[in-house]
């Protein structure tokens, strides 16, 4: 991690459905790479962090100090992937699901 | 009552069925990942469709959620009668269409003819060898605690395979109809169409049957936790009844790396918080009353001399934390 940039982008996390405890009724995947954001928003924000207009605004105000305590923008999930997952429910009968927003495919600031 | 009509059945439940030369065929370690009855039929249908949706984005019968319910068999006045229990069903979740699954055992002649001597059964060869007899497919509903037979919810006549094979039927408006009459109780009965000797001997293969359905709530925040997360992951107390069966024996393995030795604490070395001794109103600087090595200021050493007397002092007095003079008259003053 200690490498990583500085600046909001996506970062690795493989999630195991045993470290969570799931893993008894999720019968596939056994894990899948979830991702997460991380890192500034800083003033001047670049386009690579897509930043929202009201992020930007937000960003320019905190920059120029006209409100104090205004925080920079967050670095969050813009775009994410669905995730199928094959489970035994109560009856220990099989379903499958498709879960949206379960990866992270792309990063921005908002 | 429904005609053998060919079901239209959402495609995809075909594919995992038509195409399946041997249904028996497992599709690897997944399956068998189920437990107890890993290598039944419903198992591999629900794995092919999963694999179906991992690999090509298929969504299942055009929906997000797929519904598998086993058979329940039980013999109800000389009758095999199939029960399936659908109250796992959620009310979020709008059927799209459901299916029936089926093993039919070959019924021409030649084709009994084979099964009679694997099964070196005399009796075997006394069934009429004539036209293959005709079955009915009964559907009853019923409600969870009821003794009776049911509501008749629909029946239909199977047109005899040439050789066993599992069959598909669509069951959509029977499932709807007993959904929305609030029996999530189904019994399927195969019925010969002229009274044969006996009980039929249930199929080895049980039938089992699949519901396509849109969740509305799967996009809610967190909806993952409403069907996945079966404890809190930080039990207050006892878990909850419907906690995963051995919450307690956590299968996880810790990560966390033991604290490495006593925890130091960050208060000044001889500066510790004793109580002043009660006496006269007169306010004592309380510092002056303890006994401190650090109480006689020492006169700066050279630098080299400060080093090498830094590590002797680390090295004497390893277990307090030492600071610089500056940081001790600060905290004198203090």
């Amino acid at each position: 991690q200690w490498n990583e940039p500085r600046i909001c982008s996506r970062r690795y996390l493989k999630v195991d459905f045993a470290d969570i405890g799931w893993n008894e009724w999720i019968i596939s995947p056994k894990s899948f790479d979830a991702y997460y954001c991380a890192g500034a928003c800083e003033f001047p924000m670049p386009k690579i962090v897509r930043p929202s207009n009201h992020a930007t605004i937000q960003s320019i105000v905190r920059a120029v100090g006209i409100v104090p305590g205004i925080p920079e923008p967050c670095c969050i999930p813009d775009k994410m992937n669905s995730l199928g997952v094959l489970f035994l429910d109560e009856n220990q009968n099989v379903v499958l699901k498709v879960y949206p927003n379960m990866s992270v495919e792309t990063c921005a600031c908002r | 009552s429904h005609r053998a009509t060919a079901w239209p059945a959402p495609q995809s439940s075909a594919d995992g069925l038509v195409e399946d030369k041997d249904p028996q065929r497992s599709p690897g370690d997944a399956a068998t990942a189920l437990g107890p009855g890993a290598q039944d039929m419903v198992a591999v249908h629900m794995f092919r469709l999963y694999e179906k949706y991992s690999r090509r984005g298929a969504r299942p019968g055009g929906g997000n959620t797929v519904r598998s319910f086993r058979a329940r068999l039980e013999v109800v006045d000389q009758k095999a009668l199939y029960f399936f229990n659908l109250t796992s069903m959620q009310d979020s979740e709008m059927i799209l269409a459901a299916t029936f699954h089926f093993y039919s055992e070959p019924w021409w002649p030649w084709a009994r003819e084979a099964l009679c001597k694997r099964s070196k059964n005399a009796s075997c060869r006394l069934f009429s060898t004539g036209l293959p007899a005709r079955h009915h497919l009964l559907f009853h509903s019923l409600s969870q605690n009821t003794a009776t037979q049911g509501l008749l919810r629909g029946a239909m006549a199977l047109a005899p395979p040439p050789r066993g094979l599992w069959q598909t039927k669509d069951i959509s408006p029977i499932v709807k109809a007993a959904r929305r009459d609030g029996e999530l109780l189904l019994s399927a009965q195969l019925e010969a169409a002229k009274k044969e000797p006996g009980v039929r001997r249930p199929s080895p293969h049980a039938p089992y049957i699949l519901i396509y359905a849109n969740d509305l709530a799967i996009s809610e925040p967190n909806s993952v936790a409403v069907t996945l997360q079966r404890y809190d992951p930080f039990p207050a107390g006892d878990p909850e009844p419907g906690a995963a069966p051995n919450s307690s024996a956590d299968p996880r393995v810790r990560r966390a790396t033991q604290a490495s030795g006593p925890l130091q604490d960050n208060e000044l070395p001889g500066l510790d918080e004793r109580r002043v001794p009660a006496h006269g109103a007169q306010h004592h600087h309380e510092y002056e009353l303890w006994p401190s090595p650090f109480q006689a200021l020492k006169t700066r050493p050279a630098r080299k001399e400060r080093r090498r007397k830094g590590q002797d002092l680390f090295v004497a007095s390893s277990q307090v934390l030492n600071f610089d003079e500056k940081t001790m008259q600060k905290a004198r003053r203090k």
